[in-house]
């Protein structure tokens, strides 16, 4: 582990702990393999940790009993800063109806997420959803939609065929006559470089102005994460990021980069095939969980 | 000559930068950087502008050794293909475009619905049966998946066609009754058809990173993989982490895909692969 290896470059032959510039430099060699490892784009690293070069050189741990123990706090805190910061939950409308739309990569998990988030607020904020299908393209999507709106107790609107910017322009009107207040969109994978899809979610933001635009990204993603990201959120106001398959053993260095390049929150993490399977956001859980 | 080691030592940070970049991982980015530096010493290459050849060559000879690139074949009767791998990684689209390129070739294919567990999963593979013209076999929601795999064989041997591609659920790799349910599926077949499966492809994510290496390991110890197939490689994503499972388990590469039409699919080609991942 990395705690262990630090341990060891901090280390004399005679066992006692030694501070020097070049097991500094050693030290946070053993940190930047460790987060690209763990999937932190190598950009991200590199500036991570230049970032915490100099607080390794300050006192805390040039007079700690165990260098390596005090190195790694410094690297885990900034860790959890980096990730953190204040807790934010869904941006609730003031007045009227509020839109959430998903979006992101083929297969991240934006239908599975989109009716566990329905779920949640209907059962832990007392919301009244309306899922939205917006799907079109991927063989049977409006029924996987369906389906799962049915295990929740959650209406779904779709129509079959047509266009997605119209179905989710249209669905704020079903929401007025259902007396929805919460209308989640549950939009097509697609590539952050096809420029007539991502046109399409720039479209469909314009007709529902929603409140929240959460990315959802796969905890195993690598170094690409970056790239998409930053794309998502060069031609959509983000709001909010989701990490899914958490359950996994991926060490979802992705989050650090996705805050990183887009400014925006981790909202919450998905943790298994189940409707109930999602979870707030724990910066410091993630940051152990990236150290390894 | 000062200036020449000097060109070659950044030439040699750009390669090891975009292997990392290309998610073959640090350390292997690094041993490659080293081998290639010895090779350069040992004046095996000769000039620092023939470095990325010898690399990219290198690499593809690599992924290209030991690669058994066709697919598994029953000299007896039909070949069954299983199709696993994590969750959302493209398994369901690439059994369609499997599917597709075989009957392409003029084989009888039959589709076995065995994720009997996500929603609308067996209507997916359904959809996707009818836009490709084969038959499918599935069950009820909730159905034992290797029954469903039981019931496609004797389909396949009933009406003498050439393969059976088993689409099954997406699972994560770390959880041991899944893994299990996996293996069930996998002697189910060997029962009703003698060597079945003849092809365990795991289907990757282009786009996975070093968690992909976690992947390969945990369903080869499971169940047994034969070989792997990359998908999303029409993304940005470079799918270098194959090259680092190359590294621990042989795991020829046998298709990619390409997008997410039925054709959007092809023979793994390495010399490809590798011009991809310095572009
Ligand atoms: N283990 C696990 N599986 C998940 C999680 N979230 C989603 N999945 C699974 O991932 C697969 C893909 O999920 P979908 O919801 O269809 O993904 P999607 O983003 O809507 O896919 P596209 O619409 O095709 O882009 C399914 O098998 C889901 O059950 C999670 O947190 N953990
Ligand atoms: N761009 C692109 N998308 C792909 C490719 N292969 C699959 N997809 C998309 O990825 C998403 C998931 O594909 P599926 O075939 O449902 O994946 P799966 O592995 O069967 O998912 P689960 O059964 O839920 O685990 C769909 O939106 C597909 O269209 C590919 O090669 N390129
Ligand atoms: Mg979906
Ligand atoms: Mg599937």
């Amino acid at each position: 582990s990395i705690s262990d290896k630090l341990t060891t470059v901090f280390r004399t032959i005679a066992g006692k702990a030694k501070i020097t510039e070049d097991n500094i430099q050693e030290a946070m060699r053993e940190v930047r393999v460790a987060l690209l490892e763990a999937d932190v784009n190598l950009q991200v690293a590199r500036d991570f940790i230049a970032g915490v070069k100099e607080e390794a050189l300050g006192e805390k741990v040039l007079n700690a009993v165990n260098p390596g123990e005090q190195f790694i706090k410094i690297v885990h805190d900034r860790l959890v800063e980096l990730l953190g910061g204040e807790r934010e939950e869904i941006k609730w409308a003031a007045q009227g109806p509020t839109v959430i739309m998903l979006c992101g990569l083929q297969g991240a998990g934006k239908t599975t997420t989109v009716a566990k988030l329905a779920s949640r607020f209907k059962n832990q904020n007392r919301r009244k959803p309306l899922l939205v299908a917006a799907d079109v393209q991927r063989p049977a999507a409006i029924e996987q939609l369906k389906i799962l709106g049915q295990q929740i107790g959650v209406p779904v609107y779709a129509e079959l065929g047509g266009d997605p910017v119209q179905i989710c322009a249209q669905a704020l009107e079903v929401a007025r006559m259902q007396g929805a207040d919460t209308i989640l969109l549950d939009t097509a994978g697609r590539l952050h470089v096809d420029d007539a899809l991502m046109f399409e979610l720039e479209n469909i933001v314009a007709r529902t102005k929603p409140q929240e635009i959460l990315f959802v990204c796969d905890a195993m993603i690598g170094q690409s994460a970056v790239d998409t990201a930053a794309e998502f959120r060069k031609r959509l106001p983000l709001t909010g990021a989701i990490m899914t398959k958490m359950d996994s053993d991926a060490r979802g260095g992705s989050a650090l980069s996705l805050r990183e390049v887009t400014g925006v929150p981790l909202k919450f993490v998905t943790v298994g095939e189940k409707l109930d399977a999602l979870e707030e956001f724990h910066p410091d859980r993630m940051a152990g969980r990236i150290l390894g | 000559l000062l200036i020449r080691r000097k060109i070659d030592e950044a030439l040699l940070d750009e390669l090891e930068e975009a292997l990392i970049a290309a998610d073959v991982g640090p350390r292997l980015a690094l041993d490659i950087s080293e081998q290639i530096r010895q090779k350069y010493r040992n004046k095996e290459i000769e000039h620092a502008e023939e470095i990325l050849d010898f690399l990219k060559n290198m690499l593809a000879e690599g992924l290209a050794a030991e690669t058994e690139m066709s697919l598994g074949r029953n000299p007896d009767g039909p070949t069954v293909i299983l199709l696993i791998g994590v969750n959302g990684t493209g398994k369901t689209t690439t059994t369609a475009k499997l599917a597709r390129f075989l009957t392409d070739q003029g084989h009888g294919v039959l589709l076995a619905a065995a994720d009997t567990f996500r929603a609308a999963a067996g209507e997916q593979l359904d959809i996707w049966a009818s836009r490709v013209g084969v038959d499918i076999v599935r069950h009820k929601d909730g159905a034992d998946p290797a029954a469903v795999v039981f019931d496609a064989c004797d389909a396949a041997l009933a009406r003498k066609l050439d393969y059976v591609l088993v689409d099954t659920a997406g699972r994560i790799h770390t959880k041991s009754n899944l893994m299990q349910q996996l293996e069930k599926i996998h002697r189910v077949a060997g029962k009703k058809i003698a060597g079945a499966p003849h092809e365990v492809l795991l289907v990757l994510d282009a786009t996975t990173g070093q968690n992909a290496l976690s992947q390969a390991k945990l369903f080869t110890e499971g169940v047994g993989v034969t070989g792997l197939v990359l998908t999303k490689l029409d993304g940005t994503a470079k799918g270098g982490i194959v090259i680092a499972i190359n590294r621990e388990i042989r795991l020829p590469i046998k298709f990619v895909g390409l997008g997410e039409k039925e054709t959007d699919f092809a023979p793994f080609d390495p010399h490809e692969f590798t011009d991809a991942l310095f572009a």
